[in-house]
């Protein structure tokens, strides 16, 4: 028997707007930590890496660990029918074929069940090294996701290199050449808007945009994001969500040959 | 040039 009250539904709907379009099935594993998701895009260049962990929740029973395999697309299109001051609850039976979703209205004057039937998914489960990272930059989502918007909007690569002065994108395409520099700004006042750069050593990697534009799509999760990058591994973008956990992003960088 | 790296070179099964 699996229980799971979320009172800040929202998040739900937010954190499933932010993978359909990266990833099409995925498996949530369900334990006593809490509720998670590791997937790959169907390429395996980004792999995404959610948890939502169980003191998170008003009401967390998870008798066993479970997998339950689902569309992320359908997910999303039942999350969407949640208000978003709704409490949402996920409840499945063991060894079950389905899943439920109860929507609550923050007054209890409308309740709403939408059941999804589950799939069997062979998912590759990834371990991902804890590693020292060279740059660690955080900076308002905002400021990142626009920056990725208007590149996307000239060419399809990136180049991100922090060094003391800042962290740099920067672009080369047919039509031109963009360098955006944000430089280190601690802001004591309103720590959200800083850009902060932890640095061990300088390093630049080259990105597919279209992938970075994609995990924007977690901007509304949190008001700053986390980049860490070192010369020899993917990027990891991250979005905190609010006392609950975190959406990791990681990109494997694009090789010079 | 350059070439799309794979997460299955950085990250292994487990």
């Amino acid at each position: 028997m699996l229980e799971l009250r979320l009172v800040q539904g929202s998040l739900l709907k937010k954190v499933l707007e932010s993978i359909k379009d990266l990833v099409t099935d995925a498996n949530f594993d369900c334990s006593a930590t809490g509720f998670s998701l590791q997937a790959m895009d169907s390429s395996h260049v980004a792999l995404v890496s959610l948890l939502l962990r169980s003191e998170g929740f008003e009401h967390y029973r998870c008798d066993r660990n479970m997998s339950m395999g689902m569309n992320l697309n359908n997910m999303a299109k039942m999350l969407k029918c949640a208000g978003n001051d709704d409490i949402i609850t996920i409840k499945a039976d063991d060894g079950g074929d389905t899943v439920t979703f109860m929507f609550e209205s923050p007054n209890q004057d409308k309740i709403s069940d939408f059941e999804m039937k589950l799939m069997d998914i062979d998912s590759e489960h990834l371990g991902i090294p804890e590693s020292e990272y060279h740059a660690i930059v955080r900076m308002p989502s905002q400021e990142f996701a626009r920056i990725c918007k208007d590149l996307s909007s000239i060419v399809d690569t990136v180049v991100i290199s922090v060094s003391k002065e800042g962290v740099k994108f920067s672009t080369r395409g047919d039509i031109g050449s963009a360098n955006i520099v944000c430089r280190q700004n601690p802001s004591v006042d309103k720590p959200d808007e800083a850009t902060i750069i932890e640095m061990q050593e300088p390093v630049s990697l080259t990105f597919a945009l279209r992938y970075m534009n994609s995990f924007t799509k977690a901007t509304p999760l949190s008001n700053t994001v986390t980049i860490s990058m070192s010369s020899e591994l993917p990027v990891v973008v991250e979005y905190k969500i609010a006392d609950m956990g975190y959406i990791r992003f990681y990109l494997a960088p694009k090789i010079e040959e | 040039d350059t070439r799309q790296g794979n997460i299955l070179s950085f990250f292994k099964k487990s």
